[in-house]
């Protein structure tokens, strides 16, 4: 049904844009305001649990703007609360990745960093190349697929609500809720994109995601063995709740 | 519930975009 499809569409892209840091705008602005190379080497020249400690608020304070998001999409509200919080701890590092992909500047490689462009090697002190280096590749690819920010909304909002995760408790309502929001991102491709195969091509992303998500939880137990003091105290108390082991 | 819950007050909280 054209109608149900046009309306949960909205819904998503509404909810998209008024629960996103910075507007498109915004980000057209700063995409050429990168760190200096003096800021550069002041970040490399961090200690690796400040660095940690400075990207766990940044990831926390997206994932909040994340919650908004989801609390916004017709729909979610009504499932039950274990699953909505399933959802969301399963989903919301995901969501983040994705919704970097606006914050992020394909032409020289740089994301946006506490007010202005850098490259990888402002992350260096962190200790996870490895983990730096495949989120900028997947920010890389997503930005090839050249998304609208309607795409972004629905792709963020499909992979949100998904039935693969573990643990939920009504699979069949997140599931009717999924094929809807699959329907209007299909619908919406077919419109803006010549390439038949793009949104086949957009879905084969979700397992790199969950792959960086596992990543950074390796990642994360890893620093934690060393630094457990820095994580207890210092790290903020959302991001302990959903990534902490 | 317990073990998460700030995301719980987050989901219980109304926010406005203001406020965002």
């Amino acid at each position: 049904n054209c109608g149900i499809m046009h309306r949960i569409a909205q819904n998503i892209i509404k909810s998209h844009l008024e629960t996103c840091q910075y507007t498109t705008e915004e980000l057209q602005q700063l995409a050429w305001q990168t760190h200096s190379y003096e800021e550069v080497k002041m970040y490399q020249s961090k200690p690796r649990d400040v660095l940690w400690q400075q990207c766990a608020i940044q990831i926390t304070h997206a994932i909040q703007y994340v919650v908004e998001f989801a609390k916004r999409i017709s729909g979610f509200m009504e499932l039950c609360q274990n699953d909505q919080i399933l959802l969301l701890k399963s989903g919301c590092l995901e969501v983040v990745l994705v919704r970097m992909c606006r914050a992020f500047n394909p032409l020289n490689n740089t994301v946006l960093f506490e007010g202005k462009y850098g490259g990888m090697q402002m992350f260096k002190s962190l200790g996870c190349d490895d983990l730096v280096s495949a989120v900028f590749d997947f920010a890389k690819s997503l930005c090839s697929l050249q998304l609208t920010e309607e795409e972004i909304a629905l792709f963020s909002a499909a992979v949100l609500i998904s039935t693969d995760r573990p643990w939920l408790m009504e699979p069949r309502k997140v599931q009717k809720l999924q094929e809807k929001i699959y329907f209007a991102l299909q619908h919406i491709m077919q419109k803006n994109h010549m390439d038949e195969d793009a949104l086949a091509k957009l879905i084969s992303r979700i397992p790199t995601l969950s792959a960086l998500c596992t990543l950074h939880t390796e990642e994360l137990q890893a620093f934690q063995q060393l630094h457990p003091e820095t994580v207890n105290v210092l790290f903020p108390p959302l991001y302990k709740e959903l990534f902490n082991p | 519930k317990e073990k998460h819950k700030i995301l719980h007050r987050l989901l219980q909280n109304s926010t406005s975009p203001v406020e965002l």
